[in-house]
């Protein structure tokens, strides 16, 4: 367990998964959202993201979301734009 | 499947290898290819023929970083390799990242597994949320020569293009799920506080303050050990957990295999008559390990390293109640737990008797 949580290592943390949910899951920080009582479009494709990997569904970055991130995979990132 | 549905109207495909990594033999490139063709050509109607020149419907090419396609690789790991739709163009194109190490053994990465994932996009499929499939999007250490097709893409690119014309069908494995309360498995074991269930390709870990246990390829961990383990329980004194199959065992020590392992488990003490063993679980109040194997179990002892006098007895003798083959054992809070074919038996060591008869996936914290 870490002793204390490092707010740098934090923001990057977000940012590689912020990174991850645009490339992988058509995350979009350009446009404008209509806030909503139940989280941000993050949190929502967070959401996707854990619901598809069978992790728990929680909208919130866990070191165990993080960890499936990291995993090496297969990029089919642009299908969706391609067809 | 991918959205939209778009499939090859062919079924004649042709593809052509464009250019070769440097980190293989040319010829072990064209054999990776040609096999992962046949993964999918073995399961539907579709035949593929390569071309050396011209344009195939599926254009195969190593490229580093930008190459073109709107989708640059990233450099060693991360992103490994990306394949289009079906369709015109660069629809069916497979890209793999040179600046990955690609193998033809089990190390990473394994060429031919990832070019039967990207193939499988080729051909119109999206990626699953089957952990055991091969269109998982993240990639596994998996024994090459062992691959078999998950049922899971059997299912998926059936539904697209047919079944095989091979009078057979082909099938595949398909994932244990933490809910089948029929679930046999091969092995239980504990490993530092967690506990292992062992089933074919994978096994369940679970923690004792996680509800759930996380399921996960049994080579992900350990590379060198085989599927379809048959036995297994952890020695603390030592911090190892055996693991059997057939005549051969190994030690574990967290993710290492000790060195100078496997070894014949003759050197146990078993005559030459045993060549397997079906459970096993070691008793932390009395030092000793019980083999289960048929309707008999052994005693050794950890701290002599000897198999005790007068064994191998009736299992239902020392253990009333455990009457049939068991599968499985381990130990927990004095209890020795028996999975014996559908059934868990709590089993009390201090009375001797099945204190509770338990779904075989009772640990596993289904919702």
């Amino acid at each position: 367990f870490p002793a204390a949580s490092d707010p740098d290592s934090e923001e990057s943390d977000i940012q590689r998964a912020e990174a991850y949910l645009k490339r992988f899951y058509g995350l979009d920080t350009e446009k404008k959202h209509f806030t909503r009582k139940n989280g941000s479009p993050f949190s929502e494709k967070l959401r996707e993201m854990q619901e598809f990997f069978g992790l728990e569904v929680t909208g919130r970055l866990d070191s165990e979301t993080l960890e499936v991130m990291e995993k090496p995979r297969c990029g089919v990132s642009d299908v969706a734009r391609y067809s | 499947i991918t959205p939209g549905n778009p499939v090859w109207k062919h079924t004649e495909i042709t593809y052509r290898i464009l250019n070769y990594t440097p980190d293989m033999a040319k010829a072990d490139v064209d054999a990776a290819i040609q096999r992962a063709l046949n993964v999918w050509a073995d399961v539907t109607p579709l035949t593929f023929t390569r071309l050396y020149e011209g344009t195939a419907d599926i254009q195969i090419s190593f490229a580093a970083g930008d190459h073109r396609d709107n989708s640059p690789f990233d450099g060693p790991d991360g992103l490994l390799a990306h394949a289009f739709e079906p369709g015109r163009g660069i629809g069916g194109d497979a890209h793999f990242d040179e600046d990955e190490r690609w193998t033809k053994g089990s190390e990473r990465y394994n060429l031919f597994l990832m070019a039967a994932h990207e193939f499988g996009h080729s051909l119109g499929l999206s990626h699953s949320n089957d952990p055991g499939a091969l269109m998982y999007p993240t990639y596994s250490s998996t024994d090459p020569d062992e691959f078999r097709l998950p049922q899971d893409d059997i299912n998926g690119i059936q539904s697209l293009y047919g079944e095989s014309k091979n009078p057979v069908q082909p099938t595949g494995p398909t994932t244990p799920s933490i809910c089948d309360t029929k679930v046999i498995f091969d092995a239980v074991a504990t490993l530092r506080g967690e506990m292992l269930f062992l089933k074919e390709r994978f096994f369940w870990r679970r923690h004792a303050q996680y509800p759930e246990a996380e399921l996960h390829f049994i080579k992900s961990f350990w590379p060198s050990l085989p599927s379809d383990i048959e036995a297994a329980y952890e020695n603390p004194e030592q911090d190892e957990v055996l693991i059997f199959k057939g005549s051969k065992y190994w030690a574990l020590n967290g993710y290492d295999i000790v060195q100078g392992y496997p070894k014949n488990i003759h050197t146990l003490g078993f005559p030459t008559t045993v060549k397997k063993i079906d459970a096993a679980v070691y008793n932390e109040e009395t030092g000793k390990t019980f083999f289960f194997v048929g309707n008999q179990y052994w005693s050794y002892d950890e701290s002599t390293r000897t198999m005790d006098q007068g064994f191998p007895k009736e299992t239902i003798n020392d253990f009333p109640g455990i009457g049939q083959k068991v599968h499985a054992v381990f130990q927990s809070n004095g209890f020795l737990y028996f999975f014996s074919g559908k059934y868990q038996f709590e089993f009390s060591m201090k009375s001797k008797r099945v204190m509770r008869v338990l779904r075989n996936n009772s640990w596993l914290g289904c919702q």
